[in-house]
C-alpha cells in the first residue's frame, strides 16, 4: 500500500485547524 | 543497503501537547490519541466495508512502535476509533531505530502528519498593539503567523513570507537581499512582524527553561500573551 503520497487535506481537517487558531470560537 | 536505518530517512515524531484528531485518508486513518500516542490503521481495499488490516502504533515521542494485524490477520470493520491492541504475544514492538524496513513508508506517513499538525499548532501567542502573533509548534524552523487587527496577514514558513492584505491580493518573498526587500508599505508590516517572532522565540525560550525546571508535570505551552487591545 503506496501510502507516502496520500494528501491528508480535507474539510475535516481544516476545521481541525481552524479550531486550533481560534480556540472557542466553534 | 546493509545498515540503514529509519534515521536515515526520517526523525522521531513528537506529538507532545497535540490534540487529538482522526484523520482518514484513502488507505489509511492517521490518528493522534488523547494518550498524544499515534495510530496510522491501513486499511484493505473492500468493496462493501472498509476494513482495518494492520495498525501501526507510536509512542508521544517517537521511538516505541507496536504493530499488529486485528484479528490475527483477517482485519476488522473501521470504527471510530483504532482496533485494540491484540494479547501481548500477537504484537510486535520495535524501537525506532530496530522498526523493520517494510514499516517504514508507514512510519513517515505518520510523521509526516504529525509535522503538518505541528505547524499549525500554536505554541506560543503574542497580542501586539497592532496584531495577534503566533508560534507554531513544529520547531526547530517553526511557522510563524501575524494576523495584523487592519486584515493583513503575514505567514513566514520554510524561509518564504507570504504578505496577504486585505483585500486579499497575496505576494510572497523569499530568502534575502533585494527579493525579500519589498515596497516600504509592507516592510512596515514584516519590520513589526520580525519583532513579534523574537519575542515569541524569547517567551518560548524562557517558558521552556521554567518548564524544564519546574517540577508541575504539566506543559506550559500553549501559552497566550495579552490580549487584542
Amino acid at each position: 500500500e503506496d501510502i507516502d503520497d496520500e494528501e491528508f487535506y480535507d474539510d475535516h481537517l481544516e476545521a481541525y485547524f481552524e479550531q486550533l487558531a481560534f480556540p472557542g470560537m466553534l | 543497503a546493509e545498515g540503514r536505518t529509519l534515521r536515515s530517512v526520517a526523525a522521531p515524531l513528537d506529538a507532545h501537547r497535540l490534540k487529538p484528531i482522526r484523520q482518514k485518508t484513502r488507505r489509511a486513518v492517521v490518528s493522534i490519541l488523547d494518550t498524544e500516542e499515534v495510530c496510522v490503521e491501513l486499511l484493505k481495499e473492500q468493496v462493501s466495508r472498509e476494513h482495518v488490516k494492520e495498525v501501526l502504533r507510536v509512542s508521544s515521542d517517537g521511538r516505541k512502535i507496536t504493530v499488529y494485524q486485528p484479528n490475527a490477520g483477517r482485519g476488522s470493520v473501521l470504527g471510530p476509533r483504532p482496533p485494540p491492541p491484540p494479547a501481548p504475544g500477537d504484537l510486535a514492538q520495535y524501537s525506532f531505530d530496530g522498526l523493520p524496513e517494510r514499516y517504514w513508508r508507514k512510519y513517515e506517513y505518520a510523521a509526516r502528519f504529525i509535522q503538518l499538525v505541528r505547524s499549525k499548532t500554536p505554541k506560543v501567542t503574542l497580542f501586539t498593539r497592532h496584531a495577534k502573533c503566533v508560534l507554531m509548534e513544529n520547531a526547530p524552523r517553526p511557522d510563524f503567523e501575524v494576523w495584523f487587527y487592519d486584515g493583513t496577514k503575514i505567514r513566514e514558513a520554510e524561509g518564504s513570507v507570504q504578505v496577504t492584505e486585505p483585500s486579499g491580493r497575496s505576494r510572497v518573498f523569499r530568502g534575502e537581499g533585494e527579493a525579500a526587500r519589498p515596497d516600504p508599505e509592507a516592510r512596515v508590516y514584516m519590520d513589526h512582524a520580525d519583532e513579534g517572532r523574537r519575542v515569541c522565540l524569547a517567551l518560548e525560550s524562557l517558558l521552556s527553561e521554567q518548564e524544564k525546571r519546574s517540577g508541575c508535570g504539566v506543559p506550559f505551552f500553549p501559552i497566550v500573551v495579552g490580549r487584542k487591545p
